[in-house]
């Protein structure tokens, strides 16, 4: 059987939130290690990863590998009923169809058992080759957001820059033109604050809006992100989860005809 | 204009 005991549920509250919109039906493959995600959007545009190590939950156990086909908008249902300091104990059973959340409140006082059916999900993982990407940018994840959200409005397309002075955005559309940039910034006194950029080579590649928009769903989970970009490779938008693992993001440039 | 390729088309599958 396979049995997980979250003590801060909430962070499987915002991984819901964060992927919900974006993937429709996945496996949540279970071993001894952890848990892990590996999902594309419908339009196979962009690639979802998450990893949630067993060392991060209070209790852990997989006597046996799993797959657990998963439907995200009925498990963030199921979530939603699950208060934020609650305690999440994920249960299945290795020939069940069925997986069970159970909610405990912090004074234990209130627990809830919800049961949900799983599904059969053909997943094909796609192989994602060790890269040392050309720039790795980390910035508050809430400045990412605020640029993403506020260029969006004006363009469907950004172009991302990074030079040794910093991290570049720039959108255009009918109403004009906009290009913010982020300079590398470690003179702040907190270190989430901070924006620092490791560069072996200037990058600079094309992205649709939507998308990027889109992962900032995840800000909630911390207050950095990683972006890591390479010429003619998807970016890696990363979102550390504090002793568990990561949800990471991989978006397709858009390329030249 | 700019194309937007799959995200397959980098990734193989494995």
């Amino acid at each position: 059987m396979f049995e997980g005991r979250l003590l801060q549920g909430s962070l499987l509250k915002k991984v819901l939130e964060a992927i919900k919109d974006l993937v429709t039906d996945t496996n949540f493959d279970c071993s001894e290690t952890g848990i892990a995600l590996q999902a594309m959007d419908s339009s196979h545009v962009a690639l979802v990863s998450l990893l949630l190590k067993d060392t991060g939950f209070d209790h852990f156990r997989c006597d046996r590998n799993l797959a657990l086909g998963i439907n995200l908008q009925n498990m963030s249902k199921m979530l939603k009923c699950a208060g934020n300091d609650d305690i999440i104990t994920l249960k299945a059973e290795d020939e069940g169809d069925t997986i069970t959340f159970m909610f405990e409140s912090p004074n234990q006082d209130k627990i809830s058992d919800f049961e949900m059916k799983l599904m059969d999900i053909d997943s094909e993982h796609l192989g994602i080759p060790d890269t040392d990407y050309q720039a790795i940018v980390t910035m508050p994840s809430a400045e990412f957001q605020r640029i993403v959200r506020d260029l969006s409005s004006i363009g469907d397309t950004a172009v991302i820059g990074v030079t040794k002075e910093g991290i570049s955005f720039s959108t255009g559309g009918d109403i004009g033109k906009a290009n913010i940039v982020c300079r590398q910034n470690t003179n702040v006194d907190k270190e989430e604050d901070q924006t620092t950029v490791e560069i072996h080579e200037p990058v600079s590649l094309t992205f649709a809006l939507r998308y990027l928009n889109s992962f900032t769903k995840a800000t909630a989970l911390s207050p950095q992100v990683t972006l890591s970009l390479s010429k003619e490779l998807p970016i890696v938008v990363e979102y550390k989860i504090e002793k568990m693992g990561f949800l990471r993001f991989y978006l397709a440039p858009k390329i030249e005809e | 204009d700019r194309q937007q390729p799959s995200i397959l088309s980098f990734f193989g599958g494995g």
